[in-house]
């Protein structure tokens, strides 16, 4: 069942958008955050070769297979956060980055996350003024069970809360702010550990940006009706 | 030349552009640096930044102990020219006729002129997004490639009241860059603003189809005994001929110890 071939015919000079039919799983191992069970990842591999040429290009990722909700709870107004639909007290901690002149090492990455763990986190809040963090930092996250919440790059303090107030419209091109937005999703959005894109510190991005973010990031309809808890009549697949 | 990714992480050199007379179209073609580099030019710390190749080669002092930050000078003193480094290498190999090479930067602070055999490029502004540039047509055929990058620093990059505060005075947030870089209650300012080539440089080999940021999605049913997974690729024929291709997705899970179910 985990392996499938497709036959696809491209066009010269072109790029084509191509989606698998659904893989079938029954009772995968799941992924836990740090605490709840354990971190399963699996290996996915997606490879392309040319009639005539031979093995073209192949990618590979550790995939863990969960579910994260979080919602606003009417009585308190905090996020409540469901994996796999159990809820989850969640254990956070802020981070910057990991060295202010940027000497990012996958070791140090490992030392850093596994040091949370170790803490008994089971989330890291990635805070606005820092960084969109690295594969690597997900990775480890990934392996340790970490989720992460990671907001873009506005701070209530430069963007338009701050003593002087400044720059109320956010950062001078928000064209290029969702240039950089819509890449990062893309370098991150598969790591089990991601929980939540959040769109700045202590300030809602400026409208414009920050109704593109959410129309960018909104759940596919696809995943709105297995997103529920209830039990489905009929398989929407 | 094999399908893949390699890493271009060592035997950088950098070189202050204020220091270096050459255009990059000379530095990647008659008059590259010299290996062991000769002033102006110094080992360079690829993926890092200017303050992080500068400490390496002990130009200035570490600035995380003691008050040595207050003896870097400010970018806003100092003038973006004094941040603003040349960064180069040099690196092998030799793609055969349907090969594509790619040369792929994750991460630059922030913004960039890029030199390849003499081949000038301008990477866009932004401190969050990958550049990847399909230079097949630009190799060296003696397999040597001279690259050189000129990297400039954050449009904006303020300067710090003597009071210090939450993000100096804000003008970085004019740029899609870091903000804690001009300093924060907890941080003191970082005198280059992180300005470089702060994450992974790649070359990666491919045939005439490239596959691009695949997203992967789980959905349930069943209370969970129930899974698909969902994937969805994007493929890039970069040939001049239709592609007849066979694109293959497999799934396989470590079982304890080294047994894999596939």
């Amino acid at each position: 069942e985990h392996l499938l071939s497709q036959d696809l015919k491209i066009p010269p000079k072109t790029r084509s958008q191509y989606t698998f039919p659904p893989l079938f799983f029954y009772k995968p191992q799941l992924w836990w955050p740090n605490g709840m069970g354990k971190q399963y990842l699996y290996n996915v591999e997606i490879r392309v070769d040319v009639k005539g040429y031979g093995e073209s290009d192949s990618w590979r990722h550790n995939f863990g297979f969960r579910r994260i909700q979080s919602t606003i709870d009417a009585t308190t107004g905090g996020r409540l956060f469901k994996v796999n639909g159990q809820p989850i007290f969640i254990r956070g901690g802020n981070w910057i980055l990991s060295d202010g002149l940027l000497r990012l090492s996958e070791k140090r990455y490992h030392t850093d996350i596994r040091f949370h763990a170790d803490m008994n986190f089971n989330m890291i809040r990635c805070w606005g003024g820092g960084l969109a963090e690295r594969p690597e930092f997900y990775h480890y996250c990934d392996i340790y069970g970490l989720l992460v919440w990671q907001e873009f790059w506005i701070t209530g303090d430069c963007d338009g809360r701050g003593i002087p107030v400044s720059n109320p419209d956010g950062p001078l091109d928000h064209d290029l702010f969702l240039v950089c937005a819509r890449d990062t999703v893309k370098l991150l959005r598969n790591h089990a550990s991601l929980a939540l894109w959040v769109g700045g510190n202590e300030q809602t991005p400026p409208d414009d940006i920050n109704t593109a973010l959410k129309n960018d990031l909104r759940l596919h309809p696809l995943f709105q009706t297995c997103d529920k808890d209830v039990e489905l009549e009929e398989d929407p697949l | 030349a094999p399908i893949g990714k390699t890493k271009l992480d060592a035997g950088w050199l950098a070189a202050r552009s204020t220091d270096v007379k050459l255009t990059g179209v000379q530095l990647t073609t008659t008059h590259p640096p010299s290996s062991p580099p000769s002033p102006p030019w110094m080992e360079a710390a690829v993926p890092g930044t200017v303050l992080g190749t500068l400490l390496r080669n002990k130009l200035v002092p570490d600035p995380f102990y003691g008050l040595k930050n207050e003896t870097i000078i400010d970018i806003a003193d100092s003038g973006r020219d004094y941040y603003t480094f040349w960064f180069f290498t040099s690196f092998k190999c030799s793609p055969s006729t349907h090969q594509h090479l790619d040369l792929n930067f994750r991460a630059i602070n922030y913004s960039a002129d890029l030199y390849l055999n003499g081949h000038g490029k301008s990477l866009p502004k932004g401190m969050f997004r990958r550049h990847s540039l399909d230079v097949s047509d630009i190799l060296n055929p003696a397999g040597i490639n001279l690259l050189a990058v000129l990297i400039h620093p954050p449009d904006n990059p303020g300067r710090i009241p003597p009071e210090g505060g939450q993000g100096g005075d804000h003008e970085i947030g004019k740029d899609v860059a870091a903000q804690y870089v001009e300093g924060w209650d907890w941080m003191a300012p970082i005198r280059d603003r992180n300005t470089g080539i702060w994450d992974e440089v790649s070359i990666s080999v491919t045939g005439p189809v490239k596959i691009i940021d695949p997203h992967l999605v789980s959905s349930f049913f069943d209370d969970f005994k129930r899974a698909y997974l969902h994937s969805t690729a994007e493929f890039e024929n970069r040939s001049s001929w239709l592609a007849e291709c066979s694109i293959t997705i497999q799934v396989t899970a470590e079982l304890e110890g080294s047994i894999c179910l596939i």
